[in-house]
């Protein structure tokens, strides 16, 4: 029997290797090393486990723990890819790639239509949409009649339901953001396009060169 | 006014909006 000794720092569970991530996404080493001391940083706000749980992400997105947001919910669940409640390191750092600003237009495309199909039935469903414009309004205090909900409901399917079946697929999606390509502005977070540069406070001596790669 | 409800809800929703993960920092 040996004796396995590790001289890897105690990382997060599920933690991977920055080199890996950084293979797989639009991210350097440095980066991926900058978005992990920003992930522990999220990941022990309220519970020091390491992993990054919906309260903790609703902390971070909003300073309160306890506000609930139907759209923060949907932006957990599909960084939660795993579906095991929690967001790890991973997952963080593959969902974010996805946010930066190099990243493919259809990434985020696909990305924002999954937020939108509340009910992962694979459409966008016109109770589904009522019901995104309902919570929205509720989350902002404006006040809309019912008369106008039903009027930019309706409108927006008119434009966007081609086919005329009652639900938006992933193809009329991107058709219509294809023509209204304001609707994916908040898929891009400048922020990411250089990390390291944006948020000094988190640049660590990197363990592996970026030029070593 | 908005005529397209998936503008009104990008352009309105805070929980849509990840930039302030980064405030955190």
């Amino acid at each position: 029997m040996g004796c396995f000794h590790s001289k890897s720092p105690k990382h997060t569970p599920g933690y991977e290797e920055p080199v890996i991530l950084a293979a797989e996404t639009l991210f350097s080493v440095s980066e991926v090393e900058a978005l992990y001391e920003l992930y522990k940083k999220i990941s022990s706000s309220i519970t020091d486990d390491g992993l990054i749980h919906k309260e903790e992400f609703q902390l971070a997105l909003f300073r309160n723990r306890n506000k609930r947001n139907l759209f923060a919910d949907r932006v957990f669940d599909i960084f939660d890819y795993k579906r095991n409640g929690v967001i790890e390191f991973g997952e963080f750092v593959r969902s974010l790639g996805i946010f930066h600003p190099n990243a493919s237009v259809a990434d985020k495309v696909s990305f924002a239509f999954r937020v939108y199909d509340l009910r992962s039935t694979g459409f966008i469903e016109r109770e589904e949409l009522r019901e995104m414009v309902l919570a929205l309004l509720h989350e902002s205090d404006v006040v809309l009649s019912e008369e106008y909900i039903e009027m930019i409901v309706n409108k927006t399917f008119d434009d966007a339901d081609k086919k005329g079946d009652g639900k938006i697929d992933l193809d009329e999606w991107k058709e219509f953001v294809s023509q209204n390509p304001s609707l994916i502005k908040n898929m891009t977070l400048p922020y990411l396009k250089d990390i390291t540069l944006a948020f000094p406070s988190f640049v660590v001596r990197s363990e592996v060169e970026d030029s070593d790669l | 006014p908005f005529y397209n409800a998936f503008e009104f809800i990008s352009s309105m929703s805070s929980g849509f909006d990840l930039s302030n993960l980064f405030e955190s920092g």
